[in-house]
This record gives structure tokens, sequence and C-alpha cells, in this order.
């Protein structure tokens, strides 16, 4: 941080904001957003008897550069950020996506008439990390 | 294996399954083709629709049969059990199934219903077809779903003996029945409370399912008999209902790595990083004053 402010040139004081908006955590920050879809809208009610409605979310949104603490992320997060940075903008920066999901319940029926009761991991994202 | 320490059913050897049998696994609708068989294996069946084919190809596909009214009813009382409305398996299921599959007799079983009224036991000869049984679902429990009309009062006790017998074909094709089973239920405080009747036959089913026997053809006899046992009982048929023929409800533990393991949630849990770890305390030494002077050479030691 030091080095930092040696390096920055002399600013005025109504750049600075400017000067530290770099280190504030970006607008769009990584986070779980809300999706709501039907089986109806994807014509699959005929044979998904329920849920009526299910909430699959999604993580969206740019990753900070201080991800350690509030993501929980790896260190190679860090470093692969740093890469993007300095050394070649082809690297991808980090990603926003999930890093937790839960279960979904359903009924459904089956070719042959029959019906199922069946409950699926990982169908609902619950939290999001950069990595 | 994924890292999340579960127990992962050996993928080799699900590729070293038989086609036939990854086909029954895998939806054998959604059967993909073999360049990309293996990435999907993984994927929910209910996903592998979307992966593989639009909207525009459920339009074309042929319509499923549609389930018995009743069974619908029964499972769908079972989902409301089970799940929240949202689907979320709710915690408090102290089990160990994530799959319950429920079938209809074909409906071109022959039905042997003699005259109830004299007396005469209700014979029915049911034919269940198991495709839909995947290699990895393991059966826990199955029981018959007699469902009655609850609206015919039951006047007195009444006790209902169930004798199964599976049918086996044996080489000329001659009908044999191989494994046979009696279970007792007793209607009169059954039927009261709902209106199905669940007859447990899971000991009766285990050997032809492990045996992954999937068509299931068996005989089953209700003989109910009226009052105390132990005075003359008469031989009729005290239900007065026309017992439709059962459906077959298996209870099963789905061990693909698609599906929801709660007790490797459970497992899961106890090992969850965030977890504040227990900091391991001195063992406190009941020596007294001698173990408070080992505790302070412990506390210099750690100082220094």
């Amino acid at each position: 941080r030091d080095e930092t402010l040696r390096e920055a040139p002399a600013t005025p004081p109504h750049n600075l904001s400017e000067y530290f908006k770099q280190f504030l955590f970006p607008q769009d920050e990584c986070e779980l957003h809300n999706f709501r879809l039907s089986f109806r809208q994807l014509q699959w009610d005929k044979w998904i008897i329920a849920p009526h409605r299910y909430s699959p979310q999604y993580c969206k949104g740019d990753c900070p550069r201080a991800v350690g603490h509030r993501y929980g992320s790896p260190v190679h997060t860090m470093v692969q950020n740093i890469i993007y940075e300095k050394l070649d903008a082809s690297v991808p920066k980090p990603s926003c996506v999930p890093a937790e999901y839960s279960p979904l319940s359903v009924l459904t029926i089956e070719p042959d008439g029959s019906i199922a009761y069946k409950e699926y991991e990982d169908m609902i994202a619950t939290r999001c990390t950069c990595r | 294996p994924r890292a999340r320490g579960r127990v992962v059913p050996d993928k080799l050897s699900g590729l070293l399954v038989a086609p036939e049998d990854t086909a029954r696994e895998l939806n054998p609708l959604l059967w993909l083709p073999t360049g990309v068989r293996h990435g999907y294996a993984l994927l929910p069946p209910l996903l592998k629709v979307l992966s593989d084919r639009g909207p525009q190809h459920w339009e074309s596909e042929a319509p499923r049969l549609q389930p018995d009214s009743r069974a619908l009813r029964y499972m769908k009382r079972l989902y409301k059990m089970f799940a929240t409305k949202e689907g979320i398996p709710k915690a408090n299921k102290s089990h160990l199934y994530n799959t319950v599959r429920l079938f209809t007799p074909c409906s071109e079983c022959k039905h042997l219903h003699r005259d109830l009224r004299k007396g005469d036991v209700h014979s029915v000869d049911l034919h269940f077809n198991l495709d839909r049984v995947a290699a990895l679902e393991h059966l826990l429990k199955s029981v018959l779903l007699y469902s009655f009309d609850t609206s015919v009062p039951i006047s007195s006790p009444v006790t209902c003996m169930c004798h199964l017998s599976a049918k086996e074909h044996d080489s000329s094709g001659q009908v044999c029945p191989s494994v046979s089973q009696s279970v007792a239920f007793s209607p009169h405080l059954e039927v009261r409370k709902r209106k199905w009747v669940e007859i447990d036959v899971t000991s009766f089913l285990q050997p032809l399912i492990a045996a992954h026997r999937r068509n299931i053809h068996m005989a089953v006899n209700v003989t109910c008999l009226v009052g105390d046992p132990r005075q003359n009982t008469k031989l009729e048929n005290p239900l007065h209902v026309a017992l439709v023929p059962p459906s077959l409800l298996l209870y099963l533990n789905d061990t693909s790595e698609q599906a929801y393991h709660r007790w490797n949630s459970l497992r899961h849990g106890r090992k969850n990083p965030q977890r504040p770890r227990q900091r391991n305390r001195p063992p406190v030494d009941p020596a007294g004053d001698k173990g408070n002077e080992s505790l302070q050479g412990k506390r210099a030691s750690r100082r220094r």
C-alpha cells in the first residue's frame, strides 16, 4: 500500500475518490440471484406433476480483487486475478459460480405410466463464490 | 469421484455394465448417441431432456401412458408428506429412500374374481413390469396397495390373510409358483383410517428385484375371516367392495451420483469445514498442584 501511494502521482483531492474506487467492491458484485420457473413454461407439466414451480437460482456479478475473506475462495483465485491484470489479459478473470446447492424432490409420470417420486442432488444453488 | 467424500458408485463398473442394463438405468427414451453417453450419464434424467432435445421434441414424443387416478392421488399425498411446496425434501424423513415408484398391474392381466358372497376368496393374477427400476436403485421396502371404498361401514373385526405366490415361467413355458408368502392384515383398523391398505411384501419381492427380475408375475389370494378368529368364523367378504387389483409400491435407495443422499448430507454437515474446530484443551491432570506445576511448565513452553 505504501509503495502504491508513493508511486501514485500527487492527485488533487477531487480525483482521490476516483483513485480509491479501484479498491471498492464492484457495484454488481458476485451474488445469488432469484429465478423461478414453472414446468408448464417448459411444457414439461405433462410428466412432472410436482413441484409446480422450481427456483434453481443463479450466480452473477463481478468478482472483487480481494475475494479471499468474502467468498472463501482459494488463493488460486487471487493468483488468477493477478495473472489477468498484470501478465496476460487473455487469461479469464475469476468467475462468479455456485458454491453450494440444495436438493429437489420431483414427482413424475414415467413413459410406462408408472409414477416416480425422486430426490435429486444439487438442483438449487444456495451460495455463490468466485473461482 | 467428487471430493464430497460420498461413497460414489463405482463408475468403472457402470462403464462395464452391459449396454442394455445401462439403457435401463438411463431413461431408455433419452438414450444418447454413444459418443456423448458417459458425459451425460450423470445428468439427472430430468435435465438430459434439456441438453438432449428441445421442447419441440416433446410434442412429437409418443404420449405417455396415463397413470391410474387413485394411484396418482396416493403419490401426490406421499409427495406432500416428503417435500415442501417448493420441492425441498423435508429433513424429518428418518429413512434412507430417495426414490418411491408406484406400478399398476398391466392391463392384460387375467382377473380371477370368483363370487365373494359365498365366502369365497378374492383371487387375482397380477403382472408388473418393473423396467423403470434402475440398476443403481436398491429395494428397501415394497408394499401391495389395496384401495378401498371407505363409505362401506365395516361392522365387526375382520382379519384377512393375503397369500402371494410368484409365478416363474420354466423352459417349457409352464407357469410354476416359485416363491410364496402369506401376510395377515386387518382392514377393519386400516380402512377406517384411510382409503388404503398396505400389505408389506418386501421379503417376498427382495430376491426377485435383487436378481434383476423386471417382469413380476404373481397370484394374490385375499381371504377374510369375520368375527373372533377363536370362535366359528365365516368366510365372507366383509368389505362388500370390489377389491380392485392392487398397485405395487417400491421404496428404493438410488445410489447414483445425481440422487440426493440424505445420510451423506448429514455426514457432510458433520465434516463441514466452516464449523469452528473444537479447540483441544490440555488434558486436566488429576494430580492437583503437581498438575498445576506441569500446567505452568506447559504455559511457559507454549509461550516460548
